[in-house]
């Protein structure tokens, strides 16, 4: 552990923003709106030991002590979106209908490992 | 778009249930009924929203995803004066075919809007008033008869004596139905003048007061399956 760089607070396993602009995409013609969303991802490490912050499940704090004794051959946990809200669309059909869809798990509230 | 783009495009299009992209020719104005649930959604707290549910319409309390508002493709059955005793004669049809073959109907609600409220009300003690008849049309017309066959179905027959500026009914059996077991060949709407005689009809109240009317809309709210179920079982 010596030689691994400090774990910073910022390099935590942790949600970034993400901005989705569907003008951006192309998307404008058809969608009403929104105009676009914080999507965010979930992007950081996933350290030895893990701390409660981390929303570790136990295989993840058993990967990352394997992984601190054995760095070559298993690799830290990942970390993925544990929480997830739905966002609702407004656009408009190929037969000018106007849809309000609702999609689950568009929005990334927290990361874990 | 370059071809990877296009197939990115493609792709995500897809995982949002969308065949392809919609090109609408016409931006129709937005029914204020998707407004309302669309904004009281999104100033949703994120925990709330979390825990509700994207897979139920809570403002019908019917499982669904997806919420869309057909505009009447119909048409006036009598150009000029309709019969006598009847105000109006229109045949609805909505053209449900957009749904997808994933998709599950949850529920149908016919709207009728008026202008505004018409006055003078027709007096009850007399019995006068204003019928609405809707028929579920089984058979197309052939063209050029006057009026629709009497062999329809009678969906709904009440009789209003003040009108109001929308009313709505629930066409949801008619709808799975038409999804399922038959061909959608639209309902057939009239608006009669009951009691008194056909003059009074045309008098003051009686059918002017129908003037005011302006369209008929569906609202279908189905559920995805591929959206709501997959989504399910991941959790599960």
């Amino acid at each position: 552990s010596a030689q691994a760089p400090p774990v910073t607070l910022s390099s935590l396993c942790k949600p970034r923003q993400l901005y989705i602009s569907f003008s951006d995409v192309g998307w404008e013609n058809w969608i009403i709106a929104p105009q676009g969303y914080m999507a965010n991802y979930c992007l950081g490490e996933c350290p030895f030991p893990l701390t409660a912050e981390l929303n570790s499940t136990n295989h993840a704090i058993l990967q990352t002590m394997v992984h601190s004794l054995d760095p070559e051959g298993t690799p830290q946990p990942c970390c993925v979106p544990v929480r997830l809200s739905p966002i609702s669309i407004l656009y408009y059909d190929n037969s000018d209908n106007v849809v309000l869809r609702h999609y689950e798990d568009m929005v990334v509230d927290e990361c874990g490992c | 778009l370059s071809l990877q783009e296009s197939l990115q495009e493609s792709l995500l299009l897809k995982s949002l249930g969308l065949s392809t992209k919609p090109s609408p020719k016409t931006h129709a104005p937005v029914p204020s009924v998707l407004w309302r649930i669309f904004q009281r959604r999104k100033t949703l707290p994120a925990l709330s929203k979390d825990l509700g549910d994207a897979c139920r319409v809570e403002e019908f309390n019917v499982p669904g995803n997806i919420i869309r508002v057909f505009a009447d493709q119909g048409h006036f059955i009598h150009h000029g004066q309709p019969p006598r005793l009847l105000c109006l004669q229109k045949r609805l049809y909505f053209n449900l075919s957009v749904l997808e073959e994933g998709e599950r109907l949850t529920m149908a609600q016919l709207e009728i809007k008026f202008s505004h409220n018409s006055y003078p009300s027709p007096s009850p003690s007399q019995g006068q008033g204003l019928e609405l008849r809707l028929y579920r049309s089984s058979r197309l017309p052939l063209r050029g008869t006057p009026a629709p066959e009497r062999g329809q179905k009678l969906l709904v027959e009440r009789s209003f004596v003040q009108l109001h500026k929308s009313l709505v009914f629930d066409l949801s059996g008619v709808a799975k139905d038409w999804r399922t077991h038959s061909r959608n060949l639209g309902l057939i709407l009239e608006i009669a003048w009951s009691g008194g005689d056909g003059a009074s009809a045309l008098g003051s109240g009686g059918c002017t007061s129908i003037s005011s009317f302006l369209d008929t809309s569906l609202l279908v709210v189905t559920l995805s399956q591929q959206q709501c179920g997959a989504s399910r079982r991941r959790r599960r």
